[in-house]
């Protein structure tokens, strides 16, 4: 049961250390067990530092720098068990811009070998995506979908300005 | 194998039959607040992962069901079907489509309602979607689906609970 | 002690309906006692209908709906107490872009008579405000603060196109 | 009465001594994520709330003090001082500025730390700022300051949670 677990331990924590660098650009981070001698008495612990800062714990990081974390640490989750399908409901909330593209781009890049839904407000997400698919719901309460939407009449969600990158 | 095809009838807030073609690749779902675009989540969770309603953010099935929205009538049953692409024969079925289809209909039983399953329009069962899913490695429980929420939930849980989400993959 | 109570219940649950029917633009909502009697045994309800729908359950409305119910429950609460200074950070993340700008006029007028300082990443906040100020972080780890930061060059900021409303 | 102006130096991110001037009405704070704006926020709780370091995300109280950044030494003391313009008199204080300035350094006492509080650059205690801070309806412990994730967890809490919420306004 422990040799098992450590396995699984070191593998996400490579693919961890891996995902968090890409989607941080520069910055490091790791998985740390509280109980090395028992893993399972004890937890987890996640060290993340964002580029150019001082390591600090996991609750004095900034909200996008969290998520960021959190996000890493599910990519690393999803790559140790490979499936063919994967969904993502409004990950990138809490990232300004630049940040939810690093993500955009890093579930572009896995989608070569996985299919890939992304619910998203966000216009940096919806312009990696391959394909969009709208929801719209009427004044009656029901829900319907619009193929290929204009990005530009979404202008009620959050996004880029259409001129920026 | 990739998901091809989702169907739903009356599920949530999908009144009207609904057909959503997928690709290859990735798709992006976009939509004001309150469109209902988490409840194409709900309905893929409702056909891949039928054992757990907290999943689906329902106190109970038939929470599922159209409720009327702003003046219809509610429906009694609601329907979601997923069709998938299956040339490479992931999903141990001989045919180059699976459509996994799942009912719920409110009823007068002591539960409150039926439940059916489907594979290929031909009747079917809970464990038999278990095991097809299975093979496929397309599971409900994993992180394959982050709802809603999830990012928030894992940055606010202790350590203990981390933990054991690498016990769950073990 | 049951009296206070339900005298500031009844002053909070007046501002919370008032509240997020302007916010909603229309929808409806109260609070309710679990148990009437005895108010300090049970806890608190909050129901809320947006518009054109029915009422569900406070866990089944979307994620920006239960968001904007929050919302609209603070400043009910803020409402009941009045004080000279507010501060609001990223109260807006999950909210569309027409919620958004809701929310920030509602805070445009409230700083008629109180100060407000609100943090956010979202365009049609920053527009509605009087005063921006920016904050960034050089490659040194240590923040600075820009007055009338350019928000064309906030591009990395999530915000509604610069053409958009 | 309203917040003038707030002066910073070695309070966790702002390593420089920053002044942050303010004017009436709606000021809106942006930038990229991890830039320092919640530690503003911070800050401002830093002196207006000194009853409670949950409230400003850290550990222990030293944890606010600038930690050097990529390369630079730790600072061993941090400042800030929230400077309101009192005309009103609101502040029971006979003067148009009010200057409320707390400072925390490292020391070898049993704690890790001294707590140094100021008013108007006279010294005073944290008792004479509760009550300075109580007749002017400034209160870190309200909703007035709603933090970064109040909105998650106000939708997340229980139906007893959110009653007491009323029961501290009482
Ligand atoms: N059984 C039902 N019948 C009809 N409508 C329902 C039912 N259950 C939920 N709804 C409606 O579905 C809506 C929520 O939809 P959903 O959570 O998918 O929104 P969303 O597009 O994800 O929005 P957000 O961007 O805010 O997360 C609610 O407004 C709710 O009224
Ligand atoms: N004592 C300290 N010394 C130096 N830097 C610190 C200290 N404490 C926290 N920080 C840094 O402050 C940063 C967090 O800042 P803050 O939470 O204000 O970001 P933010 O601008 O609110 O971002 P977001 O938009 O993601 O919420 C972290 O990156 C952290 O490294
Ligand atoms: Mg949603
Ligand atoms: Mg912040």
């Amino acid at each position: 049961k422990k040799v098992g677990f450590l396995k699984i331990f070191g593998g996400i924590n490579e693919n961890f250390k891996k995902t968090f660098a890409e989607l941080s650009a520069g910055g490091d981070a790791e998985l740390l067990l509280e109980n090395e001698e028992d893993p399972l008495s004890g937890g987890l612990i996640i060290k993340a530092r964002p580029k150019d800062k001082k390591v600090v714990r996991m609750h004095a990081l900034s909200g996008g720098e969290k998520s960021l974390t959190a996000l890493s640490f599910i990519f690393a989750i999803q790559a140790h068990e490979p499936s063919p399908f994967y969904l993502l409901d409004e990950v990138d909330m809490f990232l300004d811009g630049i940040n939810a593209e690093n993500v955009a781009k890093a579930v572009k890049r896995s989608s070569k070998n996985a299919q890939f839904i992304q619910i998203s407000l966000r216009k940096v997400t919806l312009k990696e995506s391959d394909h969009i698919i709208g929801v719209t719901m009427q004044r009656d309460g029901m829900s319907e979908v619009v193929f290929k939407p204009n990005i530009g009449d979404m202008a009620d969600n959050p996004a880029e300005p259409a001129d920026q990158p | 194998m990739y998901l091809k095809e989702i169907e739903l009838e009356n599920f949530k807030s999908f009144a009207r039959k609904t057909r959503i073609p997928l690709l290859h690749g990735y798709t992006s779902v976009t939509g004001p607040n309150g469109a209902g675009k988490s409840n194409v989540t709900d309905a893929i969770l409702f056909v891949l992962g039928p054992k757990s309603s907290r999943v689906i953010r329902a106190g109970k099935l038939t929470d599922l069901i159209f409720n009327g929205g702003k003046d219809k009538k509610p429906a009694t049953e609601c329907k979601v079907s997923l069709i998938f692409s299956n040339e490479d024969r992931l999903i141990p079925i001989d045919s180059n489509i699976v459509k996994l289809t799942r009912v719920v209909r409110v009823s007068e039983s002591a539960d409150g309602y039926y439940s059916y399953f489907y594979v290929n329009d031909r009747k079917s069962s809970l464990g038999e979607f278990d095991s097809l899913l299975a093979n496929a490695r397309i599971s409900a429980d994993g992180y394959n689906f982050v709802q809603q929420g999830d990012i928030t939930r894992i940055v606010e849980m202790s350590n203990l609970e981390r933990r054991r989400i690498l016990d769950d993959i073990a």
